[in-house]
């Protein structure tokens, strides 16, 4: 039996909004732990990584670990049917082949459920080992996108450079090509207009703008986004979720042949 | 020329 009740059911219609132009299937796992899910895109390029913590949730109920395989779209169609306000209610019973989201207005005046089908899905679950970055960079959440919007209208990759000087983000096409650079600005009247550059050593690395701005899809679910850059690794672009867990998103860069 | 890593080249199946 699987019971989650979300209060602030619009965290999950942003979620579902951030992730579905990036993966079309995937298993949604319940444990003690909470609700996340892993997922590759299908060119296994890009890979997404949920968690809602169970402490986050009013009710959380997960008897036992369960593994719900769901197409993003359709998951995205029933949760557009919840308004904005409504508190969202997912239920599955043990062994069924359905789960139930269930919709209740703030005053509880309408309560809908939608059941939706499950499917079974072959997916594998990778293990994302703890790292050290080479730079960590803080920074509003709309900055980031606007920036990979404006440099895909110039080219098709961005390079991402941090050193003592700041953080650039560079791009060239066919016709030109375009710098942008964000040095650390902690002085600002509000915490998450802030941007904090935590450089152990330099890092350059080449990442694809299409993935890039897919992943800013997340933006409405934070003010700020943390990109987490290491020479070895695959870059971290993560989006808190409120107080109650993350989206990471991990990109492969492009490399020199 | 460049060569789009995979994420498999970094991670691995658990």
């Amino acid at each position: 039996m699987l019971e989650l009740r979300l209060v602030q059911g619009s965290l999950l219609k942003k979620v579902l909004e951030a992730i579905k132009e990036l993966v079309t299937d995937a298993n949604f796992d319940c444990s003690a732990t909470g609700f996340s899910l892993q997922a590759m895109d299908s060119s296994h390029v890009a890979l997404v990584a949920l968690l809602l913590r169970s402490e986050g949730f009013e009710h959380y109920r997960c008897d036992r670990n369960l593994s719900m395989g769901m197409n993003l779209n359709n998951v995205s169609k029933m949760l557009r049917c919840a308004g904005n306000d409504d508190i969202i209610t997912l239920k599955a019973d043990d062994g069924s082949d359905t789960v139930t989201f269930m919709f209740e207005s703030p005053n509880q005046d309408k309560i809908a459920d939608f059941e939706m089908k499950l499917m079974d899905i072959d997916s594998e679950h990778l293990g994302i080992p703890e790292a050290e970055y080479h730079a960590i960079v803080k920074m509003p959440s709309a900055e980031f996108a606007r920036i990979c919007k404006d440099l895909s209208s110039i080219g098709d990759t961005v390079v991402i450079s941090v050193t003592k000087e700041g953080v650039k983000f560079s791009t060239r096409g066919d016709i030109g090509n375009a710098n942008i650079v964000c040095r650390q600005n902690t002085t600002v009247d509000k915490p998450e207009e802030a941007t904090i550059i935590e450089m152990q050593e330099p890092v350059s690395l080449t990442f694809a703008l299409r993935y890039m701005n897919s992943f800013t899809k997340a933006t409405p679910l934070s003010n700020t986004v943390t990109i987490s850059l290491s020479s070895e690794l695959p870059v971290v672009v993560e989006y808190k979720v409120a107080d109650m867990g993350y989206i990471r998103f991990y990109l492969a860069p492009k490399i020199e042949d | 020329p460049c060569i789009q890593k995979k994420i498999l080249d970094y991670f691995c199946r658990d």
